[in-house]
Formats: structure tokens, C-alpha cells, sequence
């Protein structure tokens, strides 16, 4: 579960934008 | 130059395409119990990006099941009863049958979306948090 919860947050983080 | 919070104030977009702005909405919707519904909008752009890159199959099928499995497939969550059941089904069909494609959540995206933008997006405009912000 961790696992999932873990690449589920790795793949909204990606899709910010990144700091100016 | 224009402030970012007035930016903000523009469109959604410009809000999500700035980090204290995604913060401050996330602050606003957990008050409301919807965080849920940015999460899950991140989400879908997050597994396009990933999903149109090569390679590493095994992660996009993984990772669409766990979208499904947190967003879609519990009835009384926030996102789910937000999206509408064609919708829902054809994300089901995509993962049972793994059907993964950089498209599958689209449309659930686009309906969380408006829904972002008729209701939860006004009202933040409006709401204490970002007036005590502005």
C-alpha cells in the first residue's frame, strides 16, 4: 500500500509546476 | 510587475500553474474537505507526462490501478461522485483490461476540472483565506 501511496505522490509532484 | 496573488485571481490555471497558489487552494479545499479533487487533477497530468514517456510499463499500469483505486473506485469518495458513470466505467474497462493509454483519465480530469472552476475556484476567490493572504 505504502508503495502505491508512494509513486501516486511521486506523480502529482511531477506535475507541478517547479519553483521560479 | 503583477503580483502573483492577482494573477491567481485570472483563471484557474494561472492559479495551478503557480506553487503558493496550488498551496493556498490546497489549504482552501482541505477546510472543505475536497483536496482531494487537486490531488487527483495533478494526478492525471502527472500520469499523462509519465504515460507519453518511453518505457517502464510495469510503473504506468501500477500507477494507473492506484489512480483508480484511490479516485475512482470508492462510490462516496469526493472525485468519484463528482465524475460522471460513463466515465467512470470507461476508466474501469482501461484498467481491467489494461488498456493503459495517456488518455484514460482525461475526461475525468476535464470534469473535475469544471467543477473546480464553477464552484471550488470561485468560492477560494472569495474566501478568508485568500483575502487575509491578499
Amino acid at each position: 500500500i505504502d508503495s502505491e501511496d508512494d509513486l501516486l505522490q511521486e506523480c502529482i509532484s511531477s506535475a507541478m509546476p517547479k519553483k521560479k | 510587475p503583477t503580483p502573483p496573488y492577482l494573477k491567481w485571481a485570472e483563471s484557474l490555471h494561472s492559479l495551478l500553474d503557480d506553487q503558493d497558489g496550488i498551496l493556498l487552494f490546497r489549504t482552501f479545499l482541505k477546510q472543505e474537505e475536497c483536496a482531494d479533487m487537486l490531488d487527483f487533477w495533478f494526478a492525471c497530468s502527472g500520469f499523462r507526462k509519465l504515460e507519453a514517456s518511453e518505457g517502464n510499463e510495469e510503473k504506468k499500469v501500477k500507477l494507473a490501478k492506484a489512480i483508480y483505486k484511490k479516485y475512482i473506485l470508492d462510490n462516496n469518495g469526493i472525485v468519484s461522485r463528482q465524475i460522471k458513470p460513463a466515465t467512470k466505467s470507461f476508466i474501469k474497462d482501461c484498467v481491467m483490461k489494461l488498456h493503459i493509454d495517456p488518455a484514460m483519465f482525461d475526461q475525468a480530469q476535464t470534469e473535475i476540472q469544471t467543477m473546480m472552476e464553477e464552484n471550488t475556484y470561485p468560492l477560494f476567490l472569495k474566501s478568508d483565506i485568500y483575502l487575509e493572504y491578499t
